[in-house]
């Protein structure tokens, strides 16, 4: 049949073997959950759009996704999210990078697209634009997770242990982080 | 990462992507997927795209304008539009995934990881959802 709505919630390294049967059940419950939201909004007659920000904000507030609630932890211990949306009829577009106070960086994204004439924002600003739109504001602790901080702490003390063994691994000019897949979250 | 792409009963594309970035990342890094073209792209025309993975190399491939330029100036359809995108990616070393959907209601969901958590919906509503490959 004809196909109304495609999500993802991350890839990487997924295996059976490392999945409980409950966790699993929770991933596709969450999945299905998104879905139907979609559903239900395109078959309301409301447009993609609204389908896709209405989706996301589940997959947000869903603690299981690298996104919104379930954020990973920057170096630095914070979560700092971006989010972007486009409309394939106008080709309008709008984006958020680098937030860490706004419940769903999604709308956001949808603000920068429809009530502003810019397309990227980023930081305070972008926070600042979204309080003015009138979006939700969280403290960054609404986004804290014990899964993400636990996995912050394994990456550093990885990376802590890699420094130490790997004379090689902190090479001159090489300021950036080492991507590694279990750091997509 | 979390996406998704839509086709509305007018016909009309769109798509959306959602990141908490990479555990332990420093200096601000930002991903491909805020950035229109790379991570996230739309195009009644063509198709509406969202990507998850690493996104270094999703935006040095420019991964999203690319599977749509391919169905447009190329006549590809999505499924080997998607394939070729992702082919891209890997080869250069870098892994993850995307969805696609065109104008048409048709789809691909490719990938080059061990997973990528996905779910599609239909017109009359059957709801499939996948995890492994």
């Amino acid at each position: 049949g004809k196909y109304v709505m495609v999500i993802h919630g991350g890839a990487g390294t997924i295996l059976k073997k490392n999945m409980t049967p409950e966790k699993e059940a929770a991933y596709r419950a969450a999945l299905k959950e998104a879905l139907t939201t979609g559903y239900e909004t395109l078959q309301a007659g409301k447009t993609s759009i609204d389908a896709v920000e209405a989706t996301i904000r589940v997959l947000e507030d869903c603690p299981l996704f690298n996104a919104g609630k379930g954020a990973v932890f920057t170096h630095d211990g914070r979560n700092e999210m971006d989010a972007a949306i486009m409309n394939g009829k106008t080709l309008e577009a709008g984006a958020v990078a680098g937030v860490s106070t706004i419940r769903n960086p999604i709308s956001a994204a949808r603000a920068v697209m429809e009530k502003s004439e810019h397309v990227m924002m980023t930081g305070r600003g972008a926070e600042q634009f979204a309080k003015d739109a009138g979006l939700e504001i969280v403290d960054p602790k609404y986004f804290w997770t014990q899964e993400r901080w636990d996995g912050l702490q394994q990456a550093l003390k990885e990376d802590s242990l890699k420094s130490k063994l790997d004379h090689s691994y902190q090479q001159p000019g090489k300021l950036g982080i080492e991507n590694r897949d279990n750091k997509f979250g | 990462t979390v996406g998704a792409v839509a086709l509305d009963k007018s016909g009309n594309l769109a798509a959306a992507t959602s990141t908490g970035g990479m555990t332990n990342k420093k200096y601000g890094r930002i991903g491909d997927s805020p950035i229109i073209g790379a991570g996230t792209y739309a195009n009644n025309k063509t198709v509406a795209v969202s990507c998850t993975g690493w996104g270094e190399f999703y935006i040095r491939n420019v991964v999203a304008y690319d599977l749509s330029a391919l169905i447009a100036y190329k006549g590809l359809s999505v499924e080997e539009a998607g394939k070729t995108v992702i082919a891209k990616v890997d080869a250069m070393g870098g892994d993850g995934g995307l969805i696609a959907l065109d104008k048409d209601g048709n789809i691909a969901l490719p990938f080059n990881t061990e997973g990528m958590y996905r779910g599609t919906v239909t017109a009359d509503g059957k709801i499939e959802i996948y995890i492994y490959k």
